[in-house]
Formats: C-alpha cells, sequence, structure tokens
C-alpha cells in the first residue's frame, strides 16, 4: 500500500485511475504496480515507440495528438498510410484508440487521463477492421521493426472455449523475423492479451499467439486481487496488470473515439498496453535490453502481490508463479530500476528431443504417463540448455473429444505445469496436430533430468468406448541458456542491488513532461533501506525479494553460483537440513529423501521407479519386475513371466519353455498346433496355418508351406485384384494389391492387364473412360509441362485427351 | 462443428527470383502485386480482382496454375482467419 497524494496532473481523469495512484486520503489503496515511482525516477517512455495492432487509432485525439507517430502507423486494411479508424454509429472501431492511450496519453494537458508512458510514441496499424489473413497478420507484426520497439496487440482467435488456432506460416515467420532482426537485433517486443474466454471455460493455451515463446502473454486481476470472469488460465501467462471484473468493480479510464474518454474500458486488452507501457519505461531505462532480457525482467520483477489463486507455487529456481497471473502483478519500478542496470543474457539455445513415433492409447478416466530423458543436448555446444526458460511440448494426438483432455507436464524439479485444462465446450474430433504447447513455469530451472508428460482423458459427455484417443509422437523443446543467464551481472544483483524508494514525506518530482525535468538517478551505489521478503531472517537483505536476503528465516536454497534465495520450505527433490538451514539435494532422481545418500530415499521423481529391495530409484525396472505405475514402484512378476506389465500376472514375456497367450505365459506347443486355454492342452491349428493363435482360418500366425498370405488369410493362390508378391522381412510369400481400378495386373505400379467396369486400360494403366471436352492446346500444354498424367491425383485429369491430340 | 474455410482473393506466393520476377509472374496470371510481405524476403503479396472476394470454395481459372510455375516455390490463396478483440 501507498499513499501518493504529492503528485497531480490536472487531466481531469487523473482522479480516477485508481491502478496507477491512490485518490481517497482517507483510505489506503493499491498501487503495487508502482507507476509512479518510475515516474519519479524520470523514465515517462522518452524515445521509445509502441504501435497497437488493432482496428485503427485515432491520431487527432487531443490525448493522443501530441505523441502520434507517423511513422509506427500503417493502415493494413486500407493499404495506406492513415490509420484512422472506420467510423459507424456503434462505434464499433474504438479499441485501438482505447489501447493507445492506456500507454501514450499525454500528461497534464487538461485532457482525459495520463498514459503509462506518457512521453512515448505512439502508433496504430489498423488490420482488424477487415479479412484478417496470414499476410495480413505477417504485414502488421514486420512493420518498421527497426523504428518500432513494442508491438501491443489485444486480440487473437475466438475465445469461445472450442477454438485451438494460432499464426499462419506467415505470421509465424514474422515472429521470428522480428525477434532475430527488430530493433537493430536486440528483438523486437510482441504484447499479447491473453484471452477473454474465461467464462466459457476457454484455455489460453489454445491461442497460438499468446502461447508464442516469442509473445510476452499478459493476464488480469481485478482490483482486490480476485479472478476476473474473463480470464484465462494457462502456462504462458508471464505477468499481470490491475484490470476491471464484475460489474460493481472499478475499470479502466481511457481515451476513446471521438475525442472522447471512457470510464468502462474492460477486458484482458486492457492489460496488454499497460505493460507495454512499462516496458517502453523500462527501455527508456536501457535501451540495449533485447527481447529475451525484457522477459526476465517480468519473470524477476513481477510479484504474487495481494492476487488471489490457489495454485501460487514457487518453482525450483525459486520463482513464484501460477496458472491465472504468470509470475504475478508487474512492478514498473523494479523494473526500471533492473533494467538500467542490467546485462544482456548469454544467447539463447534451443535443445528437442522427440519421443519414439509410435501410437500410445489414452484411456479414458485414466493417467497416461510418457517420460522422456533429457541431457539438455550437453554433448551439443550451440543447443546446450542447463538454465531453463521457455519450455515447448509438441503433440500429436488424435482423440475423439478434444475438450475431454487435460494435459500436464512435470519438469526434473518436480514442477507441475498444466498445459491444458479440459475445456468443456470443444467438441473437436481433430485432437493436437503438432500442436506446441508452452509453459514458463520452470523458468531458471536446471533442464537435465526426467520430464513426463501426463494425459488424463475424462469424458464429459457420452462418447463411443471402443474409440481411444492417441498418442502418436510428442517432442520437448527446450529453450534456455548454457550458463547461468544473472553470472555476468552478479556484482550488480548482490549487495548492489537495491530499489530507491522514496522516502516518507519527501516531494515527489513530476518528471519530464513538465518543468523542472529531473534526470534518472544513478542508484549503484545506493544502500536498500526498503522492507525485506517475508522469508528473510534477522541479519536483513538489500533488495524486496527472497533473493535479496542475507540469512533466512527457515531455508537457503541454490548455491553461490545459481544464485540464492530463501523458501519456507524445501522443493521436491531436496530435503532439509534444519541444522545448517539449508535445502540440499536428494539423491539423482528421488523425489522425497531423508539424506544425500542413494539408498535414503522415500520416494522417486516422475518417470523413475522405487525399487524396494534396495531403496534406491531406477528409470525401469529389472526384468522380472514390472512398473507399478501408481505406486511408482517396481513389481515382481509371476513366476512363469519373464517381463510383465502394471500387475504381476500381465504378462509380455516368458521364461523359456512357455510362449505368450494374451497376457498370460502358457507351455510352449510344437508347429502347427496352439495351446488351447479351454482345454488345457495343445490343439491343431487350420490347415493353412504353418503356426497360430487358435484354431480359425484367420488366426494364422505363419502360413503352411504351398499358401499365400492375403490379406490376414493364407491362400493357395491370389484373388481377383492382387499379384503374387515377395514378403519383405517375413519368408513367407504374400498376395498385394493391384493399383486401384485395376480388375487384375502382373505386379506393383502401373502393371494392370484388366480394367474395373467404367475404365478402360491405357499404357496398363485404367484411366475412367470419358474424355475433357475443354482440353485445348494451352491447357495440354500445362498438362504436360507439370507432367501432371505421372501423378497418380491427377491421372484423370484429361490426360487421354491430351496425350490423343498432342 | 467445424468453421466453414472461407476464401479470399488474396494469395502470398514465394518467388525466389526477387521483384522483377514477381511483377513478371503477376502479370502473367493476372494478379496485381500488392508487395513483399513485411520483411520477409521474397515473399509477395498478390490480389486478383476477377477472383470473388470471398468464397467457401478455390475458384479454378489461369490464375490456379500459378501454383505450378517453376519459378514460384510456394504460392498459397488466403484464407479469412477469425479475430476477436479482446
Amino acid at each position: 500500500h501507498a499513499r501518493s497524494d504529492h503528485i497531480h496532473f490536472n487531466d481531469p481523469k487523473w482522479s480516477n485511475m485508481w491502478y496507477t495512484h491512490c485518490s481517497d486520503k482517507n483510505n489506503r489503496c493499491r498501487t503495487e504496480m508502482n507507476i509512479l515511482a518510475a515516474w519519479q525516477r524520470g523514465y515517462t517512455g522518452r524515445n521509445v515507440v509502441v504501435t497497437i495492432l488493432d482496428d485503427g487509432i485515432e491520431r487527432s485525439h487531443p490525448d493522443l495528438a501530441q505523441n502520434y507517430d507517423q511513422l509506427a502507423s500503417y493502415d493494413v486494411n486500407g493499404n495506406d498510410y492513415d490509420p484512422t479508424p472506420r467510423y459507424d454509429s456503434s462505434n464499433e472501431n474504438k479499441h485501438g484508440t482505447r489501447c493507445a492511450g492506456e500507454v501514450a496519453a499525454a500528461a497534464n494537458n487538461s485532457h482525459c487521463i495520463v498514459g503509462i508512458a506518457y512521453n512515448a510514441r505512439i502508433g496504430g496499424v489498423r488490420m482488424l477492421d477487415g479479412d484478417v489473413t496470414d499476410v495480413v497478420e505477417a504485414k502488421s507484426l514486420g512493420i518498421r521493426p527497426d523504428y518500432i520497439d513494442i508491438y501491443s496487440a489485444s486480440w487473437g482467435p475466438d475465445d469461445d472455449g472450442k477454438t485451438v488456432d494460432g499464426p499462419g506460416p506467415l505470421a509465424k515467420q514474422a515472429f521470428e523475423l522480428g525477434i532475430k532482426k527488430g530493433r537493430k537485433g536486440l528483438g523486437s517486443i510482441f504484447v499479447w492479451a491473453s484471452g477473454n474466454g474465461g467464462r466459457q471455460s476457454d484455455h489460453c493455451s489454445c491461442d497460438g499467439y499468446t502461447n508464442s515463446i516469442y509473445t510476452i502473454s499478459v493476464s488480469s486481476t481485478t482490483e482486490n486481487g480476485n479472478k476476473p470472469w474473463y480470464l484465462e488460465v494457462c502456462t504462458s501467462t508471464l505477468a499481470t496488470t490491475y484490470s476491471s471484473g464484475e460489474f460493481y468493480d472499478r475499470k479502466i479510464v481511457t481515451t476513446d473515439l471521438r475525442q472522447r474518454c471512457t470510464d468502462g474500458h474492460t477486458g484482458t486488452s486492457v492489460s496488454a498496453p499497460m505493460v507495454a507501457g512499462v516496458i517502453a519505461l523500462a527501455l527508456e531505462a536501457n535501451p540495449l535490453i533485447t527481447w529475451r532480457d525484457v522477459q526476465h525482467l517480468l519473470v524477476k520483477t513481477s510479484r504474487p502481490a495481494h492476487l488471489k489463486a490457489n495454485d501460487w507455487k514457487t518453482n525450483a529456481a525459486g520463482h513464484k508463479v501460477s496458472h491465472m497471473y504468470g509470475f504475478g502483478l508487474i512492478d514498473a519500478e523494479a523494473m526500471v530500476v533492473e533494467a538500467k542496470r542490467w546485462r544482456n543474457v548469454p544467447a539463447q539455445h534451443t535443445c528437442s528431443k522427440s519421443s519414439e513415433r509410435r501410437t500410445q492409447y489414452i484411456r479414458a478416466d485414466q493417467k497416461f504417463n510418457s517420460s522422456m530423458i533429457s541431457t539438455g543436448c550437453s554433448e551439443q555446444s550451440g543447443h546446450h540448455v542447463m538454465f531453463l526458460e521457455h519450455v515447448q511440448v509438441r503433440v500429436l494426438i488424435v482423440h475423439p473429444r478434444r475438450g475431454d483432455l487435460e494435459i500436464n507436464l512435470i519438469s526434473p524439479s518436480g514442477t507441475r505445469s498444466q498445459l491444458l485444462a479440459q475445456r468443456l465446450l470443444d467438441n473437436s474430433n481433430e485432437g493436437f496436430r503438432n500442436w506446441e504447447f508452452m509453459t514458463v513455469h520452470c523458468w531458471g530451472e536446471r533442464a537435465e533430468g526426467t520430464w513426463t508428460l501426463e494425459i488424463t482423458d475424462s469424458p464429459t459427455q457420452k462418447r463411443n468406448p471402443e474409440v481411444l484417443g492417441k498418442l502418436k509422437e510428442w517432442t520437448l523443446i527446450l529453450h534456455g541458456t548454457s550458463e547461468h543467464p544473472y553470472q555476468s551481472q552478479s556484482s550488480l544483483h548482490s549487495r548492489s542491488r537495491m530499489l530507491e524508494i522514496p522516502t516518507a514525506g519527501r516531494e515527489m518530482k513530476i518528471p519530464d513532461s513538465l518543468p523542472g525535468v529531473t534526470e534518472p538517478e544513478e542508484e549503484e551505489e545506493e544502500e536498500y533501506n526498503g522492507s525485506c521478503h517475508q522469508e528473510c531472517g534477522d541479519q536483513g537483505c538489500d533488495g524486496p525479494d527472497a533473493d535479496h536476503c542475507l540469512n533466512c528465516v527457515h531455508f537457503s536454497l541454490g548455491n553461490l553460483k545459481t544464485g540464492r534465495t530463501c523458501v519456507s520450505h524445501c522443493p521436491l527433490g531436496y530435503f532439509e537440513d534444519g541444522d545448517a538451514r539449508r535445502c540440499r539435494r536428494c539423491s539423482r532422481g528421488c523425489e522425497n529423501c531423508v539424506g544425500r545418500g542413494a539408498n535414503e530415499c522415500r520416494s522417486c521423481r516422475r518417470g523413475l521407479y522405487f525399487n524396494l529391495e534396495e531403496n534406491s530409484c531406477v528409470e525401469s525396472c529389472p526384468t522380472g519386475h514390472c512398473h507399478d505405475e501408481g505406486q511408482r514402484q517396481c513389481l515382481k512378476c509371476h513366476e512363469n513371466c519373464l517381463k510383465c506389465l502394471r500387475d504381476a500376472d500381465r504378462c509380455t514375456a516368458c521364461h523359456s519353455g512357455f510362449s505368450l497367450a494374451g497376457m498370460t505365459c502358457v507351455p510352449e506347443c510344437a508347429n502347427g498346433t496352439y495351446f488351447n486355454l479351454e482345454e488345457i492342452k495343445c490343439s491343431l491349428c487350420h490347415v493353412s496355418c504353418s503356426t497360430c493363435t487358435g484354431p480359425g482360418m484367420e488366426e494364422c500366425i505363419q502360413c503352411a508351406t504351398d499358401f499365400l498370405q492375403q490379406e490376414w488369410r493364407c491362400v493357395r493362390t491370389c484373388s481377383p485384384g492382387y499379384y503374387r508378391g515377395e514378403s519383405t522381412g517375413y519368408s513367407q510369400r504374400m498376395c498385394r494389391k493391384c493399383e486401384e481400378n485395376c480388375l487384375s495386373c502382373q505386379g506393383p505400379g502401373t502393371s494392370c492387364t484388366q480394367c474395373k467396369d467404367g475404365y478402360n486400360l491405357f499404357s496398363r494403366t485404367c484411366i475412367m473412360n470419358t474424355t475433357c471436352n475443354n482440353a485445348d492446346e494451352v491447357f495440354c500444354e500445362m498438362v504436360k509441362s507439370n507432367r501432371l498424367c505421372e501423378k497418380k491425383l491427377f491421372r484423370q485429369f484429361c490426360c487421354r485427351t491430351c496425350l490423343m491430340t498432342a | 462443428s467445424r468453421a466453414r474455410t472461407v476464401f479470399t482473393n488474396h494469395w502470398a506466393v514465394h518467388i525466389p527470383g526477387g521483384p522483377e520476377e514477381a511483377e513478371t509472374l503477376a502479370a502473367k496470371y493476372g494478379f496485381a502485386n500488392l508487395g513483399q510481405i513485411g520483411g520477409l524476403e521474397h515473399h509477395y503479396h498478390f490480389h486478383h480482382s476477377r477472383v470473388v472476394r470471398r468464397s467457401t470454395f478455390t475458384t479454378r481459372g489461369a490464375h490456379s496454375f500459378i501454383h505450378m510455375d517453376p519459378k514460384v516455390d510456394w504460392a498459397q490463396q488466403q484464407v479469412v482467419k477469425s479475430r476477436v478483440k479482446r
């Protein structure tokens, strides 16, 4: 809480800007975004260029005209340089103008409000007032990347709880080009509103824009720290600002269409421009920070404050993070202070690993796990990731009802990210076809170890029980650095890392839009006098966060190399050393332990199994044991089983002298016989089989001599439509299918000898016995030059006509 | 139910040969070249005024052969993306 009655602007709505300052002198009010404090340090966005990708910007608005920047603007819909919105009776196109005011409305001009970066230059790209296509998006995201610093977008695919959509190939390229080459190589900064579909149980992981590693996804909270009705949860949300909530909650004041003001602006689109404004302040403090530095700054400075969520957790790097609010409420002052002294983080590395490509079934009402061990590509210097930033998971899932799926990712340190929650309205049967989920919840953690993908399918409506979901493949994509991202700046982040907090009663200076401009002060050697984090011990701190403590109340986590932070409890993978007040690592793979020894484990991390006989954790259970997924232990198999699955008597391999019948090990039978479970003896196979699983002619494993395999049966001669072919990988001969439309053939490919009705044999190919009526010379030239007749798909495409005429 | 695809009369075309080649190819197949797409090198925005502006099917015609031209690496008729303001 803070009082800020020392500063006043003459803009008429200034007193209503509750999220910026406190106007009620009798009450304390919430100002944790610390915007005034950043202004007081002299940062107002000067020389920073922001553009709003939306439905246009009213450039003549009295609060925007002063900071309006023609070069940061374009009309993609009209293909000209004037982004003025199209006016209609419903004022449909007010959105961009509202967002722009939040960022850069001029201060002290007796009109409307004060923007967060009120000296920044502001432009608008009109691109939502027409058909939006991949080209439109790519053009908009790539406008003047060396001139524009920040692109703020508060739109996306439908927030209806049933859409899964994201940028097309061109927009993806535009993002990549922006972060690689924009801002003269420092990287464009893309800020994105995380989604408005909370009431439709939408999930922002299904929006490929907020879910992208290149965008800063921003969420919202009400004045009292509650979840707004429109908030969508997901793991790609990085930070949060105040916004609005139910009808009785205060909303946001900003510029409105037709040169007006509004105090009714609401939705998550409030939050993206606010963060864009704060980033503009940070860029003024340090114009050389990269797009990744900005994300690191947000992770480091955003705080849970009073935001209410039941899922706040501390990851193994000591960051508090939530699916609703990311790393928490943005702190403008901390952003500018950190930015000022920031050293660029090391180069980004990317390490990918894919699972084996085979179908795994996802059974309803059961948890499906798939684990993968990553070394963080330590063997490849250009790809080595030791400290994590973004983590992506690309999945290929086929499923009869997509909305029933829940997907979690568990990091080697035990951090659980809910990549997808159930979406009640999503009835699609399209599944996820190479969709990339993304989480920031493992930020700062170590990459190496076992990663577990956990999929739960809980049917919410009646479904065909025989149609199961399938995971076909998943890929883990780790982004991060091979060295500690803050090591190069450790001297700055140790004792000299401090915030300058205005002392009580000190007159707040109104910064440089007004007479008597003050330059930002150097704060390198100043002493920190503010309050310490609650986990700090009696020796105090040199900053407000848990990693600024000089000693801890409970336990210290981390080391000098990676940085230390104070925590109330040690995270999974550590045990609490009460004497030293330190969290110490368990042995490799242990989730809970009582000491460092490998035999002091009590449970294992995801993907590993507890070996009861040795009190140790193993990646796979020894021969003769199976994996008990529920208890994550190794179970001894039944005496006839060599290997088993989940239960001791569900065999998958047998000891010598036994063979598998279903999942039971039965005595082996001679060739031409099978083990009859009912009669408990070896019985004869069908005459066509050499080995079999039962008496029927379709139960052959291998065919008898003089028989050929044709579609799971053994036959003496191939049926019409099949030809006698060599088998690959089998000792027996097979009947293979002729090419489509052939009645009989001599072999594979174009070797038809007879055609089905309605087809004629032409050059040993069966083509439809019709001719085209439009095959003129030009058309035939095109068909010939593109060799269409050689392509199966086009073979019916006037080939005969063209061949006859040319 | 799945939303129906709506095709526009705009194309994105990748022509490695450069801007002059892009002009030539646009003219050859009846398009207007609206220029490079942002900073994406060799990617051009083509518009065809004689193709219906919005359609639920791809219209066939002489312009379709741009997809097969050996000087064109990749061409894509643009579809409408449903985007909402938040």
